[in-house]
């Protein structure tokens, strides 16, 4: 990782107080590196790179380790900074039902999302209804019913059109007093205009309390595309990474925080419906730096 | 000269720019540019041209053709890290076979995934496709063996098995691919002529790491390359091709039946500029 490779450069500069220019540029090439090899965006990485240059010049002199150390220390200490603040709240209506509308590419964790996020706030006392209106994916409806049922959870997928079936929804939650509806939609390319009109037109209509980006963590460069999208055309009040127990560095996550600056609430950690956590921006700071 | 040397570095960032952010990844981009460098073009406007022609080399010239036994049934596998497409892509591939009036059967060994096998058997209707399928929780290679028996007894052209999405790390879970092989081996020797690796185009720097592990343990025949409808220009194959020799077969643009185009490397390479 990182810390190893500025142990070697940086040995031979122990014992002096202050980095040179020209000590922060090589050490920042290599922080480049890191950086993109952890897929975080190129245009994304050299945004970063070039803010964190003036404050790692500005303070190597002040600390009392050596210089290699205090530069890393400033990048972990920035994009920790970068990719927070901590925020997993969801945002609860005072007048129910509360809509979350989960969004993303296809094959993401949407689905599986819907119903972790199910879980984990049944966990907390409410009663979420879980709403399946993927009307085009084979077996999608069934997909959620089947996660649904795991966690005792009701579905509902009923009408002819995702807006059609969240107006049934909703009348359902309020007639059964289900205080949280979880709306789980069909994947789409963020450049699919008629599919993303689909969803400005359920947002504009149910005005829902969340909206969370689904998105891969293993996503590469296309990563700044697709948030830019879906924030630019849709509007998203926060993000969910999931698939974060592969070995995928993760990048993404600087990426979609950059350029939408909403919040990353939570995170996929495997398939079983129990794998949902917070983000925590400074584990992922020190996963992309290797 | 000073001034054409400012120039092409100017047009090498450019460069640089362009294929980092079509996921060539960074061994490769590096690797290019170099080739670039060391070629010390005199005009600019050779460079473009020549890194196309380096980065199509860098490709397998190779038959991209699916592997089809004479001895049937012909069994393709198809595998890959979660939600990248290998349900769909393998009734994809089912269909074409079904064009050419080949009898296709299908196998359900995702017996983990909520509604995978109701998935799998509304494609099979779609295509005219027989489904074999146990309960969710049973052995994925009792329905592989199950359903290669069945192919055999019933005159079967294709046997195409469907599996659950895993993480290449997960080491329990990949074992259980190496099972569901051994067992269909044991069957039919040949057993299958076709592993095929399916990638999300999406995916970053990591689909070199699924790629050669999933290579290690099943030896990948050959890899289907999704969503390239999007934005993504998939250039993580260029290093998997080069590195680990797996021609990409297939390419999926989109989400139906008919969304299942050839791999072209001219083409291919052009795309990663427009
Ligand atoms: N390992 C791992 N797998 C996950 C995680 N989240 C979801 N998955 C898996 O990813 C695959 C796709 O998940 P889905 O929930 O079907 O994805 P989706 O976004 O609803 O897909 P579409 O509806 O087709 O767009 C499934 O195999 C899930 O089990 C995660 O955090 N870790
Ligand atoms: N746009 C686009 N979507 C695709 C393509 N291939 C598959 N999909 C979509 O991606 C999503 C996931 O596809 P699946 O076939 O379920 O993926 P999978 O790998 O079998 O998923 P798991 O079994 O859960 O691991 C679905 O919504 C598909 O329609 C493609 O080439 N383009
Ligand atoms: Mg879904
Ligand atoms: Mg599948």
């Amino acid at each position: 990782g990182i810390s190893v490779k500025f142990g070697t450069i940086f040995k031979k500069l122990r014992g002096r107080g202050k980095l040179s220019e020209k000590n922060i540029e090589e050490s920042l090439k290599e922080i480049r590196l890191a950086l993109l090899e952890a897929d975080v965006n190129y245009k994304v990485v050299k945004k970063f790179i070039h803010e964190v240059k003036e404050r790692a010049i500005g303070e190597a002199v002040l600390r009392n380790i050596t210089p290699g150390q205090q530069v890393v220390k400033v990048i972990h200490e920035e994009l920790t900074r970068v990719m927070g603040p901590e925020n997993n709240k969801i945002n609860i209506s005072s007048r129910p039902p509360t809509i979350i509308v989960l969004v993303g590419l296809q094959g993401s964790g949407k689905t599986t999302t819907c119903a972790k996020l199910g879980g984990y706030l049944k966990e907390k006392g409410y009663h979420p209804l879980l709403v399946a209106t993927d009307i085009q994916r084979p077996a999608a409806r069934k997909q959620l019913e089947i996660l649904g049922k795991e966690l005792g959870l009701p579905v509902f997928g009923d009408g002819r059109d995702p807006l059609d079936i969240c107006r049934g929804a909703k009348d359902l939650a309020i007639s059964e007093g289900r205080e949280v509806l979880l709306v789980d939609t069909a994947g789409r390319l963020h450049i699919d205009e008629k599919l993303m009109k689909e969803l400005k037109q359920l947002k504009k209509v149910f005005q829902p309390e969340e909206v969370l980006l689904v998105a891969d963590a293993m996503t590469g460069q296309d990563a700044v595309n697709i948030a830019q999208a879906f924030e630019g055309t849709l509007g998203i009040s926060g993000v969910v990474l999931t698939k974060l127990d592969g070995d995928a560095r993760g990048g993404a996550a600087l990426s979609i925080k950059a350029v939408t600056n909403k919040p990353i609430k939570f995170i996929g950690v495997g398939e079983k419906l129990d794998a949902f956590q917070p983000f925590c921006p400074d584990r992922i700071a020190s996963r992309i730096l290797g | 000269l000073k001034f054409r040397g400012k120039i092409n570095s100017e047009v090498l960032e450019e460069l640089e720019a362009i294929l980092i952010q079509a996921d060539l990844g960074m061994k490769t981009t590096a690797k290019v540019l170099e080739k670039i460098r060391e070629e010390r073009l005199k005009e600019p406007a050779d460079i473009k041209p020549f890194l196309k022609r380096e980065l199509v080399s860098l490709l397998l010239d190779c038959p991209r053709s699916i592997n089809l036994s004479a001895s049937s049934p012909s069994v393709i596998l198809v595998v890959g890290v979660n939600g990248v497409g290998k349900t769909t892509s393998l009734a994809k591939l089912a269909s074409r076979f079904r064009e050419e009036n080949k009898k296709v059967l299908l196998a359900a060994s995702d017996t983990f995934r909520a509604g995978s096998i109701e998935q799998l058997d509304i494609w099979g209707k779609r295509i005219g496709a027989e489904i074999i399928k146990h309960q969710y929780g049973s052995d994925p290679a009792a329905v592989a063996y199950d359903a290669l028996s069945a192919a055999q007894a019933r005159g079967i052209d294709i046997l195409l098995i469907d599996t659950a999405g895993r993480l290449h790390t997960k080491k329990n879970l990949v074992e259980e691919l190496r099972k569901i092989k051994r067992v269909i081996g044991k069957k039919k020797k040949e057993a299958p002529e076709e592993t095929l690796l399916v990638l999300d185009a999406t995916v970053g720097q990591n689909a070199l790491s699924q790629a050669k592990l999933f290579k290690e343990a099943l030896k990948v025949t050959g890899i289907i390359l999704t969503k390239l409808d999007g934005t993504a220009k998939g250039g993580m194959v260029i290093a998997i091709e080069n590195e680990l020799n797996i021609p990409v077969k297939l390419i999926g643009t989109g989400e139906t039946l008919g969304d299942l185009v050839e791999f072209d490397r001219g083409e291919f390479v052009e795309a990663l500029f427009s």
